[in-house]
């Protein structure tokens, strides 16, 4: 059951998958879970929806994990995260006033194929699984895979490197089964937030150019409050900006995407460490690491329900 | 082993070029070898006085140490056994103790 469900170890696709379905049998009146379409392998994309039932027009915040197959901790804070927030609901004003107010739409698993692969073949997969018939490489890198300035500067055209963006922008069935959802519901959605890992950065657009965001000030100050936040659980710090200064140039990116749609609020974490475990953050670290991040989600999100 | 033990004896390597030469230099070398960027995500973002995490396959280590020796560029390796750091990550358990 859901209780005896082991947050602080990683779990497979298929563990992530039934906990799923378990957590919206245990919890109707909070979970929802839905499909957004098939990967390339036939795998599901599932998504839970969290927030308590009301009118269907609620502002939403979507937050996707495991974009980048190999960055294991990101499946992890999205399970963390609904845990958390089921539980804390009912004794955190905070949280309830959030879930009542939002829905949360928690993509644990994005790249599922690259996922499973990373547990089955090849520990440090990064991209997804399609086949290029021209090529003996696979896998086209889900974050470089956007329409949005799709295939230029910080993307590669060479399917065999870990950042190929594709033969066509949306031409990875996760990618385009995000953008759609996304599309079809742009104007609810106030706040897109990606789970990557590792630099300890909180990154916003745009990440394709040197320029300044439209509503760069209140960006600004939610990734402030954020990082303030996440800082607050354990001293560990992260820094924040820019994509494009912070980290360095990338096109076809998701949080430029959803900027360019409308959706007024898009971050990228990067979570722990900063280069000593890299990818093979060891499990006693997924508590500090998610509790610490649950704070930083927690202050974008409040920031999405004050005016700015 | 986890993986077939296909990562005993890699290695990652974290590499600090400090000048725009070391770049260009660090650049031609890995862009000769077959290495796994972790940080940047490829040899074309790197840029000088940020870190670049490579994961090189073990009978590459000895030769990347050298030519970096020989370039005299900085260089650490922060994970000198990737399978041991792979089986404690996750290590054999049963399903039991993930529940």
């Amino acid at each position: 059951s859901t209780a005896q469900y082991n947050y602080e170890v990683y779990h497979s696709l298929e563990e992530i998958q039934s906990w799923m379905f378990e957590m919206n049998r245990t919890h109707p009146k909070l979970v929802d879970v839905f499909s957004v379409g098939k990967s390339y392998e036939g795998r599901p994309l599932h998504v839970l929806q969290l927030g308590k039932r009301s009118h269907p027009q609620k502002k939403a915040v979507w937050i996707d994990c495991g974009v980048h197959a190999r960055e294991w901790i990101g499946p992890a804070f999205c399970q963390w995260f609904v845990k958390e927030a089921i539980n804390s609901y009912q004794y955190d004003s905070a949280m309830r006033r959030l879930l009542n107010h939002l829905n949360f739409y928690i993509m644990p698993v994005f790249n599922v194929d690259g996922y499973h692969f990373s547990w089955t073949k090849d520990r440090f997969w990064r991209k997804t699984r399609s086949k290029n018939h021209k090529f003996h490489c696979r896998g086209v890198d889900a974050n470089r895979n956007w329409k949005v300035k799709w295939c230029e500067e910080g993307a590669s055209s060479h399917p065999c490197d870990d950042t190929y963006c594709g033969p066509f922008p949306e031409s990875e069935p996760e990618v385009k089964a995000v953008a759609k959802f996304l599309r079809k519901r742009k104007k609810r959605v106030k706040a897109y937030i990606s789970i990557h890992a590792y630099a300890q950065m909180l990154l916003y657009p745009y990440s394709y150019k040197y320029a300044t965001i439209p509503n760069f000030n209140c960006v600004e100050s939610a990734a402030h409050n954020a990082v303030t936040a996440l800082y607050s659980a354990y001293g560990e710090r992260y820094r924040y900006g820019p994509a494009s200064t912070t980290l360095y140039v990338s096109s076809g990116s998701s949080i430029d995407w959803a900027y360019r749609n409308g959706i007024q609020y898009a971050f990228a974490f990067e979570l722990r460490d900063t280069g000593h475990f890299g990818f093979l953050l060891p499990e006693s670290l997924i508590n500090p690491t998610c509790t610490e991040t649950m704070k930083a989600v927690k202050a974008i999100a409040s920031s999405l329900l004050n005016k700015c | 082993y986890l993986y077939n033990n296909r990562y005993a004896g890699d290695q990652v390597f974290r590499i600090t070029p400090n000048n725009y030469e070391e770049v260009q230099v660090l650049k031609q070398i890995l862009g000769h070898m077959k290495v796994d960027f972790w940080q940047p995500n490829s040899a074309s973002l790197i840029c000088h006085n940020a870190t670049v995490d490579v994961h090189v396959k073990h009978n590459d280590t000895h030769t990347l140490c050298a030519r970096l020796n020989q370039e005299r560029i900085a260089y650490r390796v922060f994970i000198s056994n990737l399978q041991k750091e792979i089986e404690k990550q996750t290590g054999y358990r049963s399903s039991r103790k993930r529940r």
